[in-house]
This record gives structure tokens, C-alpha cells and sequence, in this order.
């Protein structure tokens, strides 16, 4: 499902480069599910976001299906990114002033159809991750932990084939961390590609194998 | 140092109440080390900002020292919330056109001082976080565990008598989270009062006593 070749990221400050990514080589096959690990700072994040076609590399190469990312017209990017990929944000990204089930909707509104179904999917969703009690809240009102939960939430409201979670569990006791594990448990059940950066030892124990960051570059 | 009684806090939102709090009582002596764990959404947040003087309750009383902080002028709290107390923000709340070692600086400016000073300190408590090659880089420029230091940073600057800290390793690997235990252990040894709502397990047991909370309520 993705090979890449030689990634690397670069952020220019001023006449600073920061080597966020110095060459990462990764292969995955659809269906596994990876965790990410690695220290702060090491180019996890920065990786999630090239993987997720939210952003290029300085350089390297991607294949994405076969297909060279980089390659894609704008159409063919923005659809990856909306009807393939489900990205949880490890800083959440939500929309401040809708509702957390506006916020899980919003993925849906591209691809057109009835505003009654998408409002139930969207509900089922939030139930599936505990927040039945709380679809009409903002996030300024709700806690960091349900607010990282309507982030993934509102990555799958769209079915996605790969699911890219940073840091999932990082705001979540672990009860609640827990039951975000057996939903991905069983998406994974279901045949989809997971990847997950994450430090929670119950995620990287179910992986099917760990990939370990330092530095921008994939060690062992 | 710290005495709450029947601290309540309730949410309206049109005609439903958020019992965010229902009566929690709190005994806290100087110097101790506070683990507050609990389920996502119980009330942890809620009543930290409480403590830290940055909320007020619905009803119920806090004794700061021996006096009901209700009753404090505006400059009295002020000057807690500066000088007493040190607060590291479960979202950072960092402001994302400084950088790094201006947001830490910041908590400086209101005691007045030479401006050489001040950038001396902020600089010396970022390396204390591990983040010395960070200072020039705004919150943007910053991985997600960066940040978390950051506000770690911009907490302990003042050299607070009380540290607040919400969920300060959520975002950190194993190492680098097992680094800022260790500084609050050195900070705990110099006689101060740390309370750190957590999930890891490595800062609860340090602590002298854990408090847990569920649903709004102190349990056990
Ligand atoms: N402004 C608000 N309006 C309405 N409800 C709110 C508001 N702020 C918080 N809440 C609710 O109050 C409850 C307690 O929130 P709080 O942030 O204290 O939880 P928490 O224990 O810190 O959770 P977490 O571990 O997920 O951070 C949550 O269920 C939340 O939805
Ligand atoms: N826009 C930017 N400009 C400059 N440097 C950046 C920028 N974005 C990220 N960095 C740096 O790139 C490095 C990698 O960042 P990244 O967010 O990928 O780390 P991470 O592994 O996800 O860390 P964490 O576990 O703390 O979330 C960090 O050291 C960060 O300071
Ligand atoms: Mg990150
Ligand atoms: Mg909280």
C-alpha cells in the first residue's frame, strides 16, 4: 500500500535547516497495522503528515498504491485525502466553533448525500467513542479528552482503508485508552491499514510490528 | 496550603447542567507531591483551574493559605496566579506568534527585571527541559511533545511554590517523560507543592498519595 524511498524534510529558519527527515524508507502492506515510535522530535509527526498527503517531501519518493504521490493532480490528492485516509491530529485540529458532531460531519460534506444520513452516521460514531453526551458541545466545552476522541471520531466517520492516528491515546486514562484500542482493534478486524505514533505500551504490544524513529531516520 | 470544601462547578448550557464538580473536598499540606488520576471528562481540568486561581467554583469554599480566595482583590489573585503558582496547561496555551523563549519569558515580564536576566532564566529552564536547540522556534515550528515542554518551561520559571501540572507527559515518549520526572522530583526535593493531574503510571507512583476522581467527585 506505501513504499517510500529516501523521504527527507527539510524546514528552512533563516540559515537554519532543521532535518526534521533524513531518509526514511518504509514499506507497508495493506492491512498491518504499525505503530510509530520514537522520541520527541524525532520526525514522527512530520512522517504522518507526508504519509497522509498532507504534506511533500523535500525529497524522495512516495508510492502510495503504486502511484507516485507527488505525481497526483490536485483532484486526485484532495480524494485520497478525504475518502482513503483517516488522520487523527495529535494536536487535534477541530473546528472551535461547531459542535463536535458538526466538527465529525464535516468530512462527509464532500462526498454529497442525505444530511440524514450523514448526521447518523456521524452520531454512531461519537457513540462508538463514548461521546453520546456530549455531541453538542464545543470544544472550548469539552475536556482534552473527549476532544482527542472527536478527533478520531471524526477520522472515521468516512470508512477510511488507512487510518493514521498520532498519538491517539496521549490525553486518555487508561480505561478510556483501552476502548480506543479495541475500536482500532476491530477496524483492523475489518481489513484496514492502521498506522499509530504512539508511547502507549498496549497499542505497540497488539502492532504487527514497530517501527522505531530517532533522529528523522528509521533505526534497527 | 490548600483546603476546598463542597467545590462545586456547574456547566449551563441552555436547559441542561453540566455537573462538571459535585462537592469535592481537598486537603493539601505544603511540599506534598499530588497525583490526581481519574476517567477522561470526570472533572480534573475543571477543578485544577480552580486551584490555580483561574476559575472560580459555583459554590463551595478554597482556602488558599488560610484564606478564601473568593474574597481575594483582583490584585491579591493576580499576584498568586503569577508569583505563587506555576500551571502547565493540559493544551499548552502557548501564543503562536512568540517564540519559544518568549513564551517563557512572558510570566517574567509582570515582576519587573532586567531584561538580561530575565532572557537568562528563560534560556536556563528551557535547557532544563532538554530543549536549548528549540528557543528561536515558534509553537507552529514545534513537534507536539516540544510544546508540552514549553509550557513546562514557562511554568517553572517563576519559581513557583505550587506547580499545577494537567497531564505534562501526555505527549511525551518514555525517556523524555522519565527527564521531566526527574526534574519534578528535584523541584519536589527544594520544598515545593506539585499537584499533576496524570495517567502515568511512573508520576503516580512517585507521588505521596494519589487523589481519584470520578464523575465530578473525589473516590476512595
Ligand atoms: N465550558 C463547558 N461547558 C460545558 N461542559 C463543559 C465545559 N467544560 C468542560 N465541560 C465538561 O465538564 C466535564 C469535566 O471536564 P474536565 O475538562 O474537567 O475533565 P477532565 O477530567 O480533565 O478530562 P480529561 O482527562 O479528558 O482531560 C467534561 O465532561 C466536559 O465535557
Ligand atoms: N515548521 C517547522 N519549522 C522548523 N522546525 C520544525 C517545524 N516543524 C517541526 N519542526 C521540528 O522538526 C522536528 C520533528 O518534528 P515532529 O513534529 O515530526 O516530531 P515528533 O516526532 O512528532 O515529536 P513529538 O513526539 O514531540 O510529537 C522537531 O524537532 C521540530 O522542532
Ligand atoms: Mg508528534
Ligand atoms: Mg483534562
Amino acid at each position: 500500500l506505501i513504499e517510500t524511498k529516501q523521504i527527507k524534510k527539510v524546514y528552512k529558519m533563516g540559515n537554519i535547516d532543521v532535518n526534521a527527515l533524513r531518509g526514511v524508507n518504509l514499506n507497508i502492506e495493506e492491512g498491518e497495522f504499525i505503530a510509530i515510535m520514537g522520541p520527541s522530535g524525532s520526525g514522527k509527526s512530520t512522517l504522518m503528515h507526508i504519509l497522509g498527503c498532507l504534506d511533500t517531501p523535500t525529497s524522495g519518493t512516495y508510492l502510495f498504491r503504486g502511484r507516485e504521490v507527488q505525481d497526483l493532480s490536485e483532484d486526485e490528492l484532495a480524494n485520497t485525502r478525504n475518502r482513503e485516509v483517516g488522520f487523527v491530529f495529535q494536536t487535534f485540529n477541530l473546528l472551535p466553533r461547531m459542535k463536535a458532531f458538526e466538527n465529525v460531519e464535516l468530512p462527509l460534506m464532500y462526498s454529497g448525500g442525505r444530511a440524514a444520513a450523514i448526521r447518523k452516521r456521524a452520531l454512531d460514531v461519537l457513540e462508538r467513542v463514548g461521546l453520546e453526551d456530549r455531541v453538542n458541545h464545543r470544544p472550548t466545552e469539552l475536556s482534552g479528552g473527549e476532544r482527542q476522541r472527536v478527533a478520531i471520531a471524526r477520522a472515521l466517520v468516512n470508512n477510511p482503508k488507512l487510518v493514521l492516528a498520532d498519538e491517539p491515546t496521549g490525553n486518555l486514562d487508561s480505561k478510556t485508552g483501552h476502548e480506543i484500542m479495541e475500536l482500532f482493534r476491530s477496524l483492523h478486524k475489518e481489513g484496514r491499514t492502521l498506522i499509530a505514533v504512539t508511547h502507549d505500551p498496549e497499542i505497540s504490544e497488539y502492532a504487527d510490528r514497530i517501527v522505531k524513529i530517532r533522529d528523522g531516520i528509521i533505526i534497527d
